[in-house]
């Protein structure tokens, strides 16, 4: 699976995904990607994000409902946090980026790995495959 | 400013595809920055970048997908433009080379989700690449795949 989010110079947040699903799974499965509130959401009022990992415990948590609901009150490094804390009611592993209304950028996983690039007016690209391996400081 | 983060899938990377996972990532991130750095619209970003995403074998979308129990690919996409909150969804489909554009094209035609044929016979209609299903399955022995 993969996914984006993005910020644009006028203010306006878009989020996408994209997923070639699981392995033997039965036909006609579908996962969280194509659900908002599941799998992404964005409203420029609060922000974008785009998630991956267990399809059936994203849904059954709307963790990407839950993540926007949580970056109405907090930073993107403590929504994503909680969110992965709620999604340990139901087990499973996932990955989530994040763009705030003020351009904050930020990512968590409890998966293994996680690839993930991102860049901000003014700041190079990076890219990681572990949230660890990028310092916190240098976050806005 | 302007600010862009891409994904790749939350899994366990096999050993010696780091380096594939983060140039595909770069890659893809460097699509959509383009359009933001030229003062184009985020919805058109985030496209750009999943679709580059979706051509780069390395992940599970488009160009990479793993086999259902039937031993037949069924991709999933979705974008949402913050500005308005229109969604467009696309779910098990097996013949789009690019479900996020086909899932783009919903978003100014009212349907928020469309499934199988359904959305195929939409893509069809309004554009979207057609392709083999074999064109889109790639060899990676072991892949589970993820959502």
């Amino acid at each position: 699976t993969v996914g984006c989010v993005a910020l644009d110079r006028h203010g306006n947040i878009a989020a996408g995904t994209s997923t070639g699903g699981l392995t033997g799974c039965h036909s006609g499965r579908v996962g969280d990607s194509p659900l908002p509130g599941c799998g992404l959401y964005a409203d420029n009022v609060v922000g974008g994000v785009s998630l991956s990992g267990d399809g059936e415990s994203l849904i059954r948590t709307t963790l990407a409902a839950r993540l926007m609901h949580s970056l109405e009150a907090m930073p993107p490094g403590a929504a994503i946090q909680a969110a992965l804390t709620y999604l340990a009611r139901v087990g499973g592993e996932a990955g989530l980026i994040v763009i705030d209304t003020e351009g904050r950028v930020d990512w968590g996983h409890n998966s293994a790995q996680f690839a993930v690039a991102h860049a901000r007016a003014g700041q190079p690209a990076r890219a990681f495959v572990n949230r660890a391996q990028d310092a916190q400081e240098d976050y806005p | 400013g302007w600010a862009i983060i891409v994904h790749g899938g939350a899994k366990d990377i096999p050993p010696g595809l780091e380096d594939a996972h983060r140039r595909g990532c770069l890659l893809a991130l460097a699509a959509g920055q383009a359009i933001l750095e030229a003062g184009g619209a985020a919805i058109a970003a985030v496209e750009m970048a999943v679709r580059a995403l979706e051509e780069d074998p390395t992940f599970n979308a488009g160009h990479g997908a793993v086999l259902n129990a039937a031993g037949e690919v069924e991709c999933d996409a979705a974008i949402m433009d913050g500005a308005t909150l229109a969604v467009g969804g696309v779910a098990a489909v097996k013949t789009l080379r690019h479900p996020i554009s086909v899932a783009a094209a919903l978003l100014s035609r009212t349907p928020v989700l469309l499934v199988g044929a359904g959305a195929e016979a939409f893509a069809g209609a309004h554009g979207g690449e057609l392709c083999d299903p074999a064109d889109l399955i790639v060899a990676r022995p072991g892949d589970p795949g993820c959502d």
